[in-house]
């Protein structure tokens, strides 16, 4: 498997599974394979991939527990070179059924390291908006994790619990464990508290933000509504045009790594 | 203590702590005592109303971890009538230390029921956005839950898992539960997919909703990093007005039960 990146922030309704998606659509247009795994109860980046959730015979819930491979939960998507492990309502109480586990934070990375499919270049993860046993075996499996904030006031004070996590994590269970960097997301420039934000993040944390900001584009609200990515279901709009470039930037800042 | 109310949704950045504060701020407006009580890890409501988290002496993990009572917890807001016990980075983690204690989903409830101070008309709970103990918890304290929902394509979804889980908790830890409403939150009514959506939320959940809706207003947004409620920070705001007239509906909707 190729690079492991959890799209995660405590922080609830920031961007991660719009990130997600687009992100793992655009990887896929510019000629990798890539995996997105649906690590949130909410099932939201099945659904709006428009994978029916009920219909799955195997799902990350499956997955966790231990009842099934990685390759027997890949699912296909319309999107050529995109595929999916779906979630759906199981993985609601996953994270207690887990606390008992033997090794609980090292779930995800186990089976992933125990896949014997095809190749990908990415493996994506939508991360729940909680720091818990799911987000936990998130970032014990990853290579570097993508963080997403809204330029909105409460930004900074979750970036500070998300830091102390990612220490915890490398100190513990994944001494690998990078940050891939930090996307801006639902920007609105007209703002003045977008924009305040903004630099106060860029000033804080250098180079780890991403040059390509995600503008608040509407088109990126309706796409899930068709169970597609942004650049099947309107290619020339602001969010297309941003996910594309931000998938630039992460495959040039790979390659210099 | 009166009608306590978590506002609750499991989807992330739906308004619950934008709403926890500003009811709260309102219903103390309108001459209720009232007391917030943050149950989110982000901790972003005592934030939102200025209080220095780390400086707080007691928090709602030592409330539920039982080594003080509530009204050694009880702070007092800038706003009159406005009381909250706050929340820190003690909270992250706290669904699995519970895990194991009995009774772990009745913590919170035990504590309000041995509460000897003075009386408060509403006790306002802001749930993290995950179905967890934490929120369970909140669940099995409440006379009726408020969920916000913010008009966007993955609303609808997330509001059957957060109907199980409210039948769930109805079976098995409060019989009295019951959904005061459901408030549309962050709406922009120049939007087709906002629009449609609150035609179909309508459609399905009848009386449920709240006739007032929240439009978007970037005031709400800037608030919080002045730590005060918004009738406090622009008074004459769309936001100040729709909160206002939120609460005076759930005092009607309250007097004809
Ligand atoms: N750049 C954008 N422009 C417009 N709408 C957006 C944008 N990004 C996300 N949205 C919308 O904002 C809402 C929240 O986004 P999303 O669900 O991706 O966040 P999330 O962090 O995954 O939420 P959660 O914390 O619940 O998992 C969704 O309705 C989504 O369609
Ligand atoms: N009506 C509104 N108009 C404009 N901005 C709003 C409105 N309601 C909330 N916001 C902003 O949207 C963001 C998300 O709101 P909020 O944090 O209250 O949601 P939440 O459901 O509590 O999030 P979480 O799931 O992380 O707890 C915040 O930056 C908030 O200031
Ligand atoms: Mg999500
Ligand atoms: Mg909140």
């Amino acid at each position: 498997l190729g690079s492991v990146i959890p799209i995660a922030n405590q922080k609830g309704g920031v961007g991660k599974t719009t990130t997600s998606i687009n992100l793992a659509a655009s990887l896929a247009a510019l000629d990798k394979r890539v995996l997105l795994i649906d690590l949130d109860p909410q099932g939201n980046a099945s659904t709006g991939l428009g994978i029916d959730k009920d219909d799955a015979d195997n799902t990350t819930y499956d997955l966790l527990m231990g009842t099934c491979a990685l390759e027997d939960c890949v699912m296909e998507t319309s999107c050529e070179g995109l595929f999916i492990v779906p979630a759906n309502g199981d993985l609601v109480g996953a994270d207690l059924a887990m606390a008992n586990m033997p090794k609980r934070e090292l779930l995800l990375n186990q089976v992933l390291n125990q896949y014997k499919g095809e190749h990908f270049h990415f493996v994506l993860i939508d991360c729940p908006p909680t720091l818990n046993l799911l987000t936990i075996n998130a970032l014990s499996a990853a290579s570097k994790i993508l963080i997403t904030l809204q330029t909105e006031f409460y930004a900074m004070e979750g970036l500070t619990q998300m830091h102390d996590a990612i220490r915890h994590v490398r100190a513990n269970l994944n001494e690998n464990l990078s940050i891939d960097g930090i996307l801006l997301t639902l920007v609105d420039r007209r703002n003045t508290l977008d924009r305040q934000v903004e630099k106060e993040v860029r000033a804080y944390y250098g180079s780890q933000v991403y040059e390509t900001v995600i503008p608040r584009n509407v088109r990126l609200a309706e796409a899930p509504s068709h169970g597609i990515p942004i650049i099947h279901y309107s290619v020339q709009a602001t969010g297309s045009v941003a996910y594309l470039s931000m998938a630039q930037e992460m495959l040039e800042r790979e390659s210099i790594e």
